[in-house]
């Protein structure tokens, strides 16, 4: 019952945070979405019992893992900001990992 | 100079004195120097002097069957002695390559040994290349090498498995997955209009505004470079693409985020 | 033969295009949307 009460109390207080917060909204539904793509990818091997090519599939599961990670990472400094360091570093940051991980899956596919 | 031919291995037998070889052609077609050999692991050194001014570039003694194309290089050891420079060739028969020694009893032909003296700077008549010693095996050879093959008989089969291709997917199957990944984007996209995630109420004003215009066409003009390069453009290309897109782009972005942080 | 040629890396070539788009949409709204 201890564990139903916290479990509760907590879902309730992330929804609230993120209904607050729509920019928190837009990342968790992407990282939820690419988890749902991971697991389409997973699938499909499943299905077929071949991973062939394997770098393709590598490709197509590490740009879901890669993104989600920096999603993640992203989400963390949307809270209280370091004195030092501006609000839009993050972001940009966050833009430009993004790009260098889509240049190394579109690389590594072929 | 002085060729001779000696038995380190054999006490009791003497040096053989083959005396000048020179490059030209020997008259009344003289046979080279026979050899009887009776110990298997008999040591024969042959040895000459040069003039050490007049060194070539190639000195080999090739030793074997010329006829069966099968022959072993030996190298000399090389000793400076003021204006002539000594040559000794170590040949020892416990070295031979079985294939040469069990060709020779099957053939009963003899083991030749022929010098190589040239250099490629040499005119040609003046490079040496004769056979100077003969050698005529008298003792037993093991044929019971099973390992070994005759050189010219016929050889076993070669088998080689080629690796299937990989199996591919049928098209209807890897269509189907396409289709679920495209309503999944879509999906997505519809819930971020929906849940009111992507509300675009925060558009800029002023040159903020194109600030935010340069940074959406500096990040879409950098998918478009990969899928480019991903679709078979040179990656010099597309470096030089990044860097001219990259240039004017990191400057509208930086004004952008500078602004988006505030 | 290139990815696109297989059949099999259709899956996967369609999942780094999905979230390439999805990325760019993303982008711009996080940075058109308040966070509030």
């Amino acid at each position: 019952t201890d564990f139903q009460e916290a479990f509760n109390i907590s879902k309730k207080a992330y929804f609230a945070q993120v209904n607050n917060n729509p920019r928190l909204k837009l990342i968790d539904t992407f990282c939820f979405f690419l988890v749902l793509l991971g697991i389409i990818q997973f699938a499909f091997i499943v299905l077929i019992r071949d991973n062939f090519p394997f770098n393709a599939f590598l490709s197509g599961f590490i740009i879901c893992v890669g993104q989600f990670v920096l999603l993640m990472s992203l989400r963390l400094q949307l809270g209280n900001s370091f004195p030092c360091i501006s609000k839009g570093r993050p972001f940009g940051e966050f833009v430009v990992a993004s790009l260098i991980l889509h240049f190394i899956c579109l690389h590594f596919i072929n | 100079q002085d060729v001779h031919v000696s038995f380190p291995s054999t006490k009791r037998k003497t040096s053989i004195m083959i005396g000048r070889v020179g490059p030209e052609p020997e008259k009344d077609d003289i046979a080279s120097t026979s050899v009887k050999v009776d110990n298997p692991n008999e040591v024969i050194q042959v040895s000459f002097a040069i003039d050490s001014s007049d060194k070539p570039f190639q000195n080999f003694l090739l030793v074997g069957l010329p006829s069966s194309n099968l022959e072993m290089t030996f190298e000399p050891e090389i000793r400076d002695n003021g204006k002539l420079s000594m040559y000794k060739y170590k040949v020892d028969l416990g070295t031979l390559d079985s294939a040469l020694l069990q060709q020779a009893s099957k053939s009963s032909e003899s083991i030749k040994a022929t010098l190589i003296l040239a250099s490629s700077t040499a005119k040609p008549k003046d490079n040496l290349f004769k056979e100077i010693l003969q050698l005529d095996l008298d003792f037993d050879i093991d044929h019971t090498d099973s390992s070994f093959v005759d050189k010219f008989s016929v050889k076993p089969e070669i088998h080689h498995v080629f690796h299937a291709e990989p199996k591919r997917v049928a098209r209807p199957i890897a269509l189907l997955f396409v289709a679920i990944i495209f309503l999944t984007v879509l999906s997505l996209i519809v819930t971020w209009l929906n849940s009111c995630a992507a509300t675009f109420d925060s558009f800029p004003s002023g040159t903020n505004a194109l600030y935010l215009l340069g940074f959406v066409v500096t990040i879409v003009g950098f998918e478009v470079i990969f899928v480019r390069y991903y679709l078979g453009t040179n990656i010099f290309e597309t470096l030089f693409s990044s860097l001219y897109l990259g240039a004017p782009g990191l400057l509208a972005s930086t004004k952008f985020l500078r602004s988006f942080g505030q | 033969p290139r990815s696109w040629e297989i059949s099999n890396s259709w899956v996967y070539i369609s999942t780094i295009c999905g979230v390439i788009a999805a990325w760019v949409f993303f982008v711009v709204s996080f940075a058109t949307t308040s966070s509030v």
